[in-house]
């Protein structure tokens, strides 16, 4: 990727991290599409043999040998076996039947997370630069699960099965399958097999944003990674017969409109059906877009696809419109004709401009990259949202990191909009996503990894945790751009990640193995559910009483069930412990709630730390009054001492 | 009632009986007992003591009654993000 290294002081503190020869150990594995070999992003000069550890395989495949992968991507396997049995055989003609990228999504995720640094990069010219990944000498392992027809879960439990017996030491997982209790999500189950033997499961929250409940992949051993922006546009204007000017953004890059006014339709005018606004295949006429810039609306189909659709009904360019579902959030495509994104608002003013005017008329001016831009980071709309909807006293997401108009590597067999039409090839695309938000973390915990080996995987996502921002580079708030206004812990988690500051944490949430055996406990799992889960034969102890609130999680989230009810106040008590890993201090906390409703209490309010790896335990007391349903307010809970700020989000909702 | 689809089983390994010196011999076995024909797409070690395999919905339910099996879970399609 270009530009979120910077963004993210990877680059300005570069002496700080680990040196090459440490991270060069670390191995990331990623679960996806697969891989393109031969991108640059996978030139493995300059680092030494493969880690002795390293138990894996480069498989055999359509257009794939064993010696495709080298120094850099380590290995690659396939895994069809439930794909096929579902979907018939691979059509060989349509998709390798190897760990060959066919789409472009999993070299995108895989050079996000580990890519080595690659000069020149761009897409079309936009984005350029120097483009690397988080983890630049960390070694890619790819593990094809995903297919044109979806990724299946006996697949996706092959993959990390084999995984862990290769030997990797982070897996990331750009993908999600709805809301099930954990012992029947197989991303749930693995990611628990991973994280007992040390490996850091990093995956995306979703794109289901911004409605509430929306988040996938939220069991408390997965690292859970939410969307945001970075600093950089890609503006693209309309300019109206009326003198009027709407910025919004785009990728394209080819004949431009020169300027020339031409005439401008509304889809909807254009069309027999009556959903001809969203420029469905084929629902365009001809003679009623022909030479001329076309406004549709966003949704249902694919963005890129509402330009081909101008273009194939003979259309000069598009203009495409944000509905209430997207709101301002401006999200840039290489389209294959001359074509803008514009937010909710100023499609609502440009649609007006058709409608009033006899004869309107437009143009696009396409202005290239543009970088500096404020607020930055800003949560993405799409980004999948809290509270958690399988254990709501867990919050989640846990972080967001970099996941709108990402570049990075991309198939050579499939063009930047991914459609069969798109016959240009390129190295580099960009592309949004909760699934391009993940591997950055992935990469960055590889990065945490190699500088602290005998860290766990909960100690690496703390650390990721609570040194997270919560205000963007100009100081104010983190926002929210479907509601331009301050995101919430539901929206970013503990904050956008912070990767310097989280080398070097001063203390963190440790977890281990029996603490989420207790938290099955705690979910009232049976012996059967968990043995599923854990392949444990753990028995919940009758005698002992266990609680969700007890799990050691970086964050708070607490539930008062209390919706419309009248007077009186609610208790509900959390314990947490604290590892030292920097040197003897002593932390006094500070409290933050955002409103009146509710009260935090901290007992006791100063740890003293004498050595590394102490431990030194603390009770919270949550207490409110009554709040209508669905109130939900929050504050934070913050330990310092002068040198460190540990920061854990507190989210409190009344259901 | 006849058609297959993936189902996902897991076995609990201390059940296994003391006539099996491999685990994945009594997988083979109990899928058997239920099913002349289903063969195993995969059999887990790390992540699931179990395998997963194409059953009928009456298939999977007989399974499921089985001594030493834990759940004989559907197959979920995910998607990238």
């Amino acid at each position: 990727t270009t530009r979120t290294p910077e963004f993210l002081g990877l680059e300005k503190s570069a002496d700080l991290f680990p040196e090459s020869g440490s991270v060069s150990e670390v191995i990331i594995g990623v679960l996806d599409t697969g891989i393109w070999p031969e991108s640059k992003s996978f030139d493995d000069t300059g680092l030494g043999p493969v880690p002795s550890s390293w138990k894996g395989q480069c498989e055999e495949g359509t257009n794939f040998t064993s010696s495709t992968c080298n120094r850099k991507l380590i290995g690659a396997r396939y895994f069809s076996k439930g794909y096929e049995a579902t979907l018939g055989p691979i059509d060989e003609s349509k998709e390798s039947k190897s760990a060959r990228d066919d789409d472009g999504h999993g070299t995108h995720t895989a050079t996000t997370a580990g890519g080595s640094v690659v000069t020149g990069a761009s897409l079309f010219g936009y984005a350029s630069g120097t483009a690397r990944g988080m983890a630049t000498r960390a070694r890619i392992a790819a593990y094809k699960v995903c297919w044109v027809g979806g990724c299946f879960s006996s697949d996706i439990l092959a993959a990390m099965d084999k995984a862990i017996d290769d030997n990797v030491n982070v897996l990331s997982l750009s993908l999600g399958g709805g809301m099930s209790d954990y012992y029947r999500d197989s991303v749930a189950i693995g990611a628990f097999a991973a994280m007992e033997k040390g490996i850091l499961v990093s995956c995306s929250a979703g794109n289901a944003g911004p409605s509430q409940y929306s988040l996938s992949n939220v069991a408390p051993w997965i690292t859970t990674v939410g969307a945001g922006t970075l600093d950089r546009d890609f503006p693209a204007y309309v300019s109206l017969g009326n003198g009027l000017n709407y910025s919004g953004v785009s990728l394209y890059r080819g004949d431009s409109l020169s300027s020339k006014m031409l005439p401008f339709v509304f889809a909807g005018n254009a069309s027999n059906v009556t959903n001809g606004n969203l420029c469905m295949m084929g629902t365009l006429i001809p003679e009623k877009v022909s030479g001329k810039i076309v406004l549709c609306d966003r949704g249902v189909n694919a963005r890129v696809q509402k330009g081909a659709v101008v273009k194939a009904a003979g259309g000069a360019g598009m203009v495409l419109a944000n509905t209430a579902a997207n709101g301002e959030e401006l999200v840039a495509d290489a389209h294959l004709l001359p074509a803008t994104t514009v937010g909710q608002k100023s499609g609502d003013l440009i649609k007006s401009y058709i409608f009033s005017d006899p004869n309107p008329t437009a143009t696009i001016l396409f202005e290239g990259t543009k970088v500096g831009i404020e607020p930055s980071p800003v949560v993405a709309a799409f980004s999948s949202r809290g509270p958690n909807s399988i254990t709501p006293e867990i919050l989640k997401p846990d972080v967001i990191a970099p996941g709108v108009n990402i570049i990075a590597g991309w198939s050579g067999s499939v063009g930047p909009t991914g459609l069969a039409i798109d016959t240009r090839r390129v190295g580099f695309n960009i592309i949004s996503g909760t699934s391009m938000s993940c591997p950055h973390v992935s990469g960055l915990a590889a990065l945490l990894k190699a500088a602290h080996p005998e860290w766990s995987p909960a100690a690496i996502r703390s650390a990721l945790m609570t040194t997270a921002n919560t205000a963007c580079k100009n100081g104010q708030m983190i926002e929210d751009i479907a509601t331009g206004k301050p995101s919430t812990p539901f929206d970013h988690g503990s904050g956008h990640v912070d990767p310097v500051s989280a080398l070097n944490p001063g203390l963190v949430y440790d977890l281990n193995i029996s603490d989420y055996l207790n938290f099955l406990c705690a979910l009232n799992y049976t012996a059967s559910q968990i043995s599923s889960l854990a392949r444990s034969n753990f028995t919940c102890d009758s005698s002992k009483k266990y609680s969700v609130t007890d799990l050691n999680y970086p964050s708070f989230a607490v539930s008062f069930q209390m919706g419309g009810g009248t007077g009186g106040t609610t208790v509900v008590k959390h314990t947490r412990t604290l590892t030292n890993v920097g040197s003897a201090a002593t932390y006094k906390v500070s409290l933050h709630s955002q409103s009146e409703s509710f009260k935090i209490s901290v007992e006791p309010d100063s740890l003293t730390f004498t050595e590394l790896n102490e431990k030194k335990s603390y009770a919270v007391t949550f207490t409110a009054g009554s709040m209508p349903s669905n109130t939900n307010s929050f504050g934070r809970i913050e330990w310092s001492d002068g040198k460190h700020i540990v920061r854990s989000p507190v989210a409190i909702s009344w259901t | 009632a006849s058609e297959r689809k993936t189902y996902i089983v897991h076995m609990a390994k201390s059940k296994m009986p003391a006539s099996f010196d491999d685990h994945t011999y009594w997988y083979h076995s109990s899928l058997e007992s239920v099913s002349d024909s289903a063969e195993m797409l995969y059999t887990y070690n790390n992540v699931v003591h179990g395998f997963s395999t194409r059953l009928t919905a009456e298939e999977a339910q007989s399974l499921e009654n089985q001594p030493g099996i834990l759940s004989v879970l559907p197959e979920l399609k995910y998607e990238l993000h």
